[in-house]
């Protein structure tokens, strides 16, 4: 059965969508089937692929508002192993109207659902919030998986997301392992950095994955061309990393 | 009579509260007084100057749920010119009761009218979303300072918002000036950074400011120690940086 897992953090700019898809293709080149769910309305998992808004017809708007069955709003990117459905969210309108329809928290866990058997990763980029998108993917998810930059802001937000997410999760989904923290964009010549990644491996000890993700200009170069970074460049530092991410993914078992 | 700047951007964690702060506060440095709003959940203004939750009583949870008055809800900093209304913002629950009092869209506009006398900029902080809290943003403010960071996903971000931004001022707020296009993190040893930062005022002409705030580890220091950057390290190229920002809004009267 496969592992749905959310990647998520209200704070904004940590590596959300690099992490969503970066891992979703690692995992693809390892030949594990996965599918990649954007609940975003910003839309940057289609913009990483390079689509435009009139190559997209449906994504999790339709899904969303016209109860769009998943499977009619798969966008085909030649990848073998992997799979996107895209938010294709146009406009303000159309955010407010998702967000509305998501009040149903349990919205995307019975979507999803069926997929599980055909997958063996499903994963959903949030929104940088903690409103009705986000809870719905919590809600969805067997495991979360949360993108950390080492910085301050980034840092002092951590405490109340999680109380949060514990918070929707006894409400709404006691199952839901926590995967890890992530650490990325990590910068060893910024003092702060380590010092900050040295914080978190204290507070949360055994919670925090193994791999750090380096700042690495080829990450951000990347979705430009199209492309997740281990097929823009495969030697580059942040390809490794997201590679070797999937490597303790699959290794772990559920968590840490 | 003060003017409302709003400090917006759909894209997360593109110096949106770090402009905010420090714009605000080198603004104060030049003896103009200045009022900071903080419209984001997130609460990064009050982590800012290392206020922690039990330092604060009110905030714009308690003006929009309560009808606290505003004045009820500042929070003293100890900077002369420098006042400060933190988000005040404890969990999903409160996020969520904020999210739907603000579907009022006219309430925050309502709230400042009166300080406009008193102040001679106010500016809000926005969360990155295009929901209830930036709309009201949006309706109570004279202008709309955009950061942006030279990476595709904040360029490619910036089409569907600035066409939102339009619609919402269309419908609430049809004086909304836009102040412009602030490049922010600029590193020049990024070849990328330097080819969007290129594209952007290309694309967007005169409504880029002139400033371009560099990347530099002084900025993302310094709310650790609870300062703005020129309060931290006048020196630092943040510090220059957003001191000439001021400068430049000051000389540029109300559009580029
Ligand atoms: N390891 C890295 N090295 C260099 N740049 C990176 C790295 N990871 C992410 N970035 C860049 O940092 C910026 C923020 O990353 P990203 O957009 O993935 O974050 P996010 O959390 O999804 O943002 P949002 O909150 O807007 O959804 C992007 O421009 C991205 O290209
Ligand atoms: N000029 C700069 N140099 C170095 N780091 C910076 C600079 N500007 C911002 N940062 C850092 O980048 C990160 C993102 O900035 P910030 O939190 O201000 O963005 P934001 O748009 O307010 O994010 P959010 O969308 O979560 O509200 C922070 O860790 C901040 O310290
Ligand atoms: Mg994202
Ligand atoms: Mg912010």
């Amino acid at each position: 059965m496969g592992e749905i897992i959310a990647v998520a953090s209200q704070k904004g700019g940590v590596g959300k969508t690099t992490t969503a898809i970066n891992l979703s293709a690692s995992l693809a080149i390892l030949e594990k089937r996965v599918l990649l769910i954007d609940m975003d309305p910003q839309g940057s998992v289609a913009a990483s692929f390079q689509l435009n808004e009139s190559q997209i017809k449906y994504g999790m708007y339709q899904v969303f508002t016209n109860n769009l069955p998943l499977i009619e709003a798969f966008t085909d990117i030649g990848l073998e192993y992997l799979d996107i459905v895209p938010a294709n969210v146009k406009n303000e309108a159309e955010e407010m109207e998702m967000f509305r329809q998501a009040m149903d928290f349990t919205h995307l866990k019975q979507v999803l659902e069926p997929f599980k058997k055909v997958y063996d990763f499903i994963f959903i980029d949030c929104p940088p919030s903690l409103g009705s998108l986000t809870i719905n993917a919590i809600t969805a998810a067997d495991s979360l998986l949360v993108p950390v930059q080492p910085e301050y802001y980034s840092l002092k937000a951590l405490g109340k997301f999680i109380r949060s997410i514990k918070n929707i999760s006894k409400k709404y989904n006691s199952g839901l392992e926590f995967k890890g923290f992530l650490i990325t964009m990590y910068d060893k010549r910024i003092k702060k950095s380590k010092e900050i990644a040295r914080e978190l491996r204290y507070s949360f000890k055994k919670i925090v994955f193994d791999t750090v993700i380096p700042r690495n200009s080829k990450v951000s170069e990347s979705p430009s061309v199209g492309k997740p970074v281990a097929l823009f460049d495969i030697t580059s530092p942040g390809a490794i990393g997201y590679l070797q991410l999937a490597e303790e993914l699959l290794n772990s078992g559920t968590n840490h």
